[in-house]
């Protein structure tokens, strides 16, 4: 870094002293009486002179806490360690946010402060490691971020001025983070956005649910780096640890913050393997706070008795722009106005075959997008009609058309992904799972093959034997269909195959029943 | 029937591997989500305890910020015209040093630095026969019923008891000691004596 | 099957779980006694 010539070894007298200082005068709450005597040891050190000697200072004084970190590591235990520091670390972070906090009157220069000490500690971050390897120590960073945002969120007006770029300061610095980035630093990354003052932040404290979108990111960069270990079942321990810990931040977020749940929905889905089974439920049987859920269980519920029935899900995403590549997407939207040409149909298969997800052949986002597309576009037609979905009125369309081609077209692989994105939209009272719930009973009754109705149940059946919670849509779908004569459920083959499949069935339906 | 995994053979496979590696069905079978330590039965939010990603329960009453009125602060001090006024501090119950054991009386003399509560403490020690030893740092003091090996005008050698505060426990040590390198009574300020 | 970038993810993953984050990371120092500031000796730890 070519720093100038005595800079280090001022920086770290400075850095001591104002330990020193943080412990002997502060506290954790107020430091203000220890800053207002350093603040001129700092100046008359030239350490204030301009950005760039700042920037330095910040520099030298992260990597001063970090280098006591792996010192410490070689003399005594990691208790001692830890000590040290917090009492180094909860100094210098405290010293950054009155800095903060007093520099200049309007926000900008506060703004930029703040960004570059979280991109000076990110920078370091990642240099370490790649440095250290498999000695990265996350401790310092965690600290250091979680100290920061403690000392940025405390109730101070100066900072509620700024209080949304503080939020996005962080978002920012740990997307840029984000697992995949650092592995090393994972599980202290889902410390802090587990944290439960992130998550106030975050989720319950900015106004109109602005860091939302920004959460949702944060949230599928685990989900992203999870994706590949959770495919292929490789629950080793590491993996294990950061998927439990994910569980219990969605089971708090889905208890506190359902509404967040039921938005991003969409955006969960895709990046949840196949086989998350539990996961994904847990996603989708958040249902809006304001809203009660009917027993599935009460006899002859029917969706048309339910006032929600009318409203179709709030749904952030573009849909139709996750349609790509734009010529399919035309194609598609001529097809379902025009109900041709039928070479769309025929050419569907290969249009979701296009991948470059490694250990599949099916691109599973763009499925579930053409699903969700075109059910919504059927929704809307049918109402333009001032009818209700219904089993007549989905029948004989060109959206119907597309589902039954996909039911019956595609492979035993294709076609479990399909019925797995139609059973993704059973979710709480809404136009869209009632919608759907006719669908999947529409393809059972009207398939010519029995593997369409084998798959169907596997895929109902997979979702409701696993532990707890079921999405309220997909117990009443299933309920439906085992006790609807029309479906002559019981008389299919695949439902008697083995002792085992024939006692669960019996336990479902009796607890359905 | 569907003759791979798609099918409900593939379900029923899956069904009988739960039974004999449920490890391998975690992912799908799942846990029960209310043995996580979490109350999902809670009608209040559980974000604000929220003990943090692998935390077995809710954070400590203490651990959870409250914006308590300033004059509650017992470490800061209010600040009216220019003096600072202590705010209840002097409310709080005096310490009774004499009455706490040894390994509080350490934890007081190597957490709280720059401190009066150091001197406190080391005072208290002293009472107690520990001894500090100014050039190894050590608080030392004889190991009970084992007299020195040799003994001069100025010096001992035997076997010694030092507070070790990395393993945080008593070390029995031989040590060559020399009574200079011992610190004398510690000096508690007068305005602290009562206590 | 994993490539090669998912097995160095596993491995500083696994790397890191051995000194996993523990819930004093997250949470300030607490001070339970008011601090008294006093010129203890010199030989005395000062930090």
């Amino acid at each position: 870094y070519d720093d100038p010539q005595g800079l280090v070894e001022k920086s770290e007298i400075l850095l001591r002293e104002w330990v020193r200082l943080y412990a002997t005068q502060g506290s954790p709450k107020d430091s203000s009486k220890a800053f207002s005597s350093f603040i001129h040891e700092l100046n008359s050190s030239g350490i204030l002179k301009n950005d760039d000697v700042i920037t330095r200072f910040f520099r030298i004084c992260v990597q001063c806490c970090i280098n006591q970190v792996y010192q410490g590591l070689q003399a005594g235990p990691m208790n001692l360690i830890r000590s040290k520091c917090y009492q180094s670390v909860d100094a210098l972070v405290r010293l950054v946010a009155l800095l903060i906090r007093h520099i200049g009157d309007s926000p900008t220069p506060k703004v930029n402060l703040m960004n570059k000490f979280l991109g000076i500690v990110a920078g370091i971050l990642i240099q370490e490691h790649e440095l250290q390897k498999t000695d990265f120590q996350q401790l310092p960073f965690h600290r250091m971020f979680m100290m920061l945002f403690y000392d940025l969120n405390t109730q101070d007006q100066v900072f509620e001025t700024i209080s949304m770029q503080i939020l996005t300061g962080f978002s920012n610095t740990l997307h840029i983070l984000n697992p995949i980035k650092v592995p090393g630093f994972a599980y202290a990354w889902l410390e802090i956005i587990g944290n439960r003052l992130f998550i106030a932040r975050m989720l319950a404290l900015a106004s109109e649910q602005k860091c939302w979108a920004m959460y949702c990111q944060l949230i599928l960069d685990l989900f992203r780096f999870l994706f590949p270990f959770l495919r292929n079942a490789e629950l080793a321990k590491p993996v294990a640890t950061l998927y439990r810990g994910t569980l219990r931040v969605l089971l708090v977020i889905l208890h506190d913050f359902p509404d967040f749940l039921c938005d991003y929905c969409y955006h969960f889905l895709d990046a949840i393997p196949p086989n998350c089974i539990q996961m994904r439920n847990l996603v989708l049987s958040a249902f809006p706070r304001n809203m009660r859920l009917p027993d599935p269980f009460t006899a002859n519920l029917k969706f048309e008795m339910l006032a929600d029935t009318a409203m179709p899900p709030r749904i952030l995403s573009n849909v139709g722009a996750m349609i790509q590549p734009a010529s399919f997407k035309k194609d598609l939207d001529s097809y379902l106005k025009a109900r041709g040409p039928v070479t769309f149909l025929s050419e569907l298969r290969t249009n979701l075959q296009v991948t470059n997800e490694p250990g599949t052949r099916y691109n599973i986002p763009l499925i579930n997008a053409l699903v969700l597309y075109v059910g919504s576009q059927h929704i809307q037609v049918i109402r333009s009609r001032n009818q209700t979905p219904n089993m007549s009125t989905i029948a004989h369309t060109s959206h119907m058309d597309i589902f039954q081609n996909l039911a019956v077209d595609l492979d035993t692989e294709g076609r479990y992904l399909f019925l797995n994105a139609l059973a993704n939209q059973l979710r709480f009272p809404s136009s869209h799972t009632h919608y759907f719930s006719l669908v999947i009973l529409y393809l059972f009754a009207h398939s010519n093959t029995e593997d369409v109705q084998e798959q169907i149940t596997r895929v109902l059946l997979e979702r409701l034997v696993v532990n707890r919670p079921h999405p309220w849509g997909l117990l009443v779908t299933f309920i439906e269909l085992i006790k609807n004569p029309t479906y002559k459920f019981w008389q299919h083959e695949f439902v008697h195959c083995a002792p085992e499949v024939e006692k669960l069935f019996e336990s479902v339906a009796r607890s359905c029943m | 029937m569907v003759g791979d995994q798609f099918g409900m053979v593939g379900l029923l496979t899956f069904i009988r591997v739960a039974e004999t590696d449920p490890n391998l069905v975690t992912l799908a079978l799942g846990f029960d989500l209310t043995a996580l330590g979490l109350n999902l039965n809670a009608t209040d939010s559980l974000y604000p305890s929220f003990g943090g990603p692998w935390g077995e329960g809710p954070v400590r009453a203490e651990d959870i910020e409250y914006q308590v009125p300033q004059e509650y602060n017992i470490s800061d001090q209010l600040r009216h015209g220019q003096e600072f006024v202590s705010s209840i501090r002097e409310k709080l119950s005096p310490l009774k040093i004499p009455r706490y054991k040894d390994e509080l009386l350490f934890y007081l003399f190597y957490t709280y630095a720059g401190d009066v509560l150091q001197v406190l403490s080391a005072a208290e020690l002293y009472n107690r026969d520990w001894r500090y030893h100014k050039e190894e740092k050590i608080w030392i003091t004889r190991a009970p019923g084992i007299n020195a090996v040799e003994k001069g005008t100025n010096f001992e050698r035997g076997t010694y008891y030092f507070f070790d505060p990395i393993s945080w426990r008593k070390v029995a040590k031989e040590f060559y000691l020399e009574y200079d390198k011992l610190e004398d009574r510690p000096v508690v300020p007068p305005s602290y004596i009562h206590n | 099957p994993l490539g090669k970038d998912h097995q160095h993810q596993f491995q500083m993953l696994e790397a890191s779980s051995y000194h996993m984050p523990l819930p004093s990371d997250s949470e300030r120092m607490r001070q339970f006694l008011p601090r008294n500031p006093f010129p203890t000796p010199h030989y005395y730890p000062q930090n």
